[in-house]
This record gives structure tokens, C-alpha cells and sequence, in this order.
């Protein structure tokens, strides 16, 4: 565990408080994707099978609950709750995440380190998280006067995957026989995805002005 | 151990 691994998963961590936070201050999910976060749970499920078959350390065990346990937490708020759901953009989070999830999916089959169910869905999840955000880019384009928060949570949880790609750096100059050329590509393409966000996110930060993304 | 070690990372 180095400090750059370390520091990327407590962004992931702060992000998923943030947008807890978000909804449950504001009892309101507007400007949320549902369609993201439903990304993510496939993410979490497909990439956390292992969960109760391999023990790596109560620290990644106590992660992989928490980011199972908030993501399901947060779709049942935003399909179920009385008062958030009715706050849900409906209409404009219409992404098509079908897209998504089936060529990821065949590209799991084709290109893996193992041609196994646990290490096909593995990788499958590795793709996925990759393209998961995409929904909820989409939905701050559409939605102006993006709120504060959940301008934060997307841009820690795109700082997350940044700073595991500096992690993977360090762990391939200090670990001999470290690869994850797969992980490596997938991680690398995920943060090309916000850096678009990231350009829009700082200058509005730096203006003092709101966020908002051009449609 | 391999295997292990490659799946240490969330």
C-alpha cells in the first residue's frame, strides 16, 4: 500500500460521503444519475465476488462493504424513497447504458488474463467503471445551475482513479513483477473520460463562478 | 500468493 493508493481511495471513499451527504442534507437527488450509479453497482458487484472466498486485509474487506453497502444505499433512496425519488431527473438521465455495459462485456470475454466466470466478470468490471460516469457527464450537461456537491463528487471520483494511475506508476518502478497492463489501459482511458470535466471544474473554481458543463 | 497480489486493489 502506498501513499498514492491510499490517497485514491479515500477520494473514493470522500466522494461516495459527499454524494450521500448531498442527498440525505438536501433530501433531494436532483442533477444524480441513477443510471452511474447503477453502473457502479454492477462495478462493485462484478469486481467484489471474492469478497467472502479470498481475505486480503480488514482494511480492503471494510472498503469493498462500504462501497457495496452506499452504492445500493443510494439506489434505493433514489427509486424508493418517498420524498428523494420524486427529485430524480427522470426525463433528462435517459443514457442508454445497454451501450455500455454489453461491449464491455464482450470485451471481457476476448481479452482477460483467464478465460474463467470470476476473472471474465473481474475484467468486465474493470471496463465498465471505466465508461460508468458517462451517464451522470451526460446529466450535469443537461442540468444547469449544477449544484455544489455534486460538482464535488464527480470530481473526486475522478481524482480517485487519477491518483491510482500514479499509484500503478509507483508500484511498477518498485515491484519487479507487477503488471496490469489491462487495469493500467482501463484506468488510464477512465481519466481521460473526466478530463473535460476536470478543464470546467478548476476554471469554475478558479472564477469563483458556478459549474456548469457546455452542452 | 500471485493471484492474491494481484487482486489487492479496489
Amino acid at each position: 500500500m502506498n501513499i498514492f493508493r491510499l490517497a485514491g481511495d479515500m477520494m473514493h471513499l470522500f466522494s461516495i460521503i459527499v454524494l450521500l451527504l448531498k442527498i440525505n442534507a438536501t433530501r433531494s437527488c436532483r442533477g444524480v444519475s441513477l443510471k452511474t450509479q447503477e453502473l457502479y453497482a454492477i462495478v462493485f458487484v462484478c469486481r467484489y465476488l471474492d469478497l467472502f472466498t479470498s481475505f486480503i486485509s480488514l482494511y480492503n474487506t471494510t472498503m469493498k462493504l462500504i462501497f457495496l453497502l452506499s452504492t445500493f444505499t443510494i439506489i434505493y433512496w433514489m427509486r424508493f424513497h418517498k420524498v428523494i425519488r420524486v427529485t430524480y431527473d427522470r426525463e433528462q438521465d435517459t443514457f442508454r447504458y445497454q451501450f455500455l455495459i454489453l461491449p464491455c462485456f464482450l470485451l471481457a470475454l476476448v481479452l482477460n488474463n483467464e478465460f474463467s466466470a470470476m476473472e471474465v466478470l473481474w475484467t468486465f468490471s474493470i471496463y465498465l467503471e471505466a465508461v460508468a460516469i458517462l451517464p451522470q457527464l451526460v446529466l450535469l450537461q443537461r442540468t444547469n445551475n449544477i449544484d455544489n456537491l455534486t460538482g464535488n463528487y464527480v470530481f473526486l471520483l475522478g481524482s480517485y482513479r487519477a491518483l491510482y494511475i500514479l499509484n500503478w506508476i509507483y508500484r511498477f518502478m518498485t515491484e519487479p513483477n507487477y503488471r496490469q497492463y489491462l487495469v493500467w489501459i482501463s484506468g488510464i482511458v477512465q481519466t481521460i473520460v473526466y478530463i473535460d470535466f476536470f478543464y470546467y471544474y478548476i476554471r469554475s473554481w478558479r472564477n469563483n463562478e458556478k459549474l456548469s458543463l457546455p452542452a | 500468493a500471485e493471484e492474491k497480489e494481484a487482486k489487492d486493489e479496489l
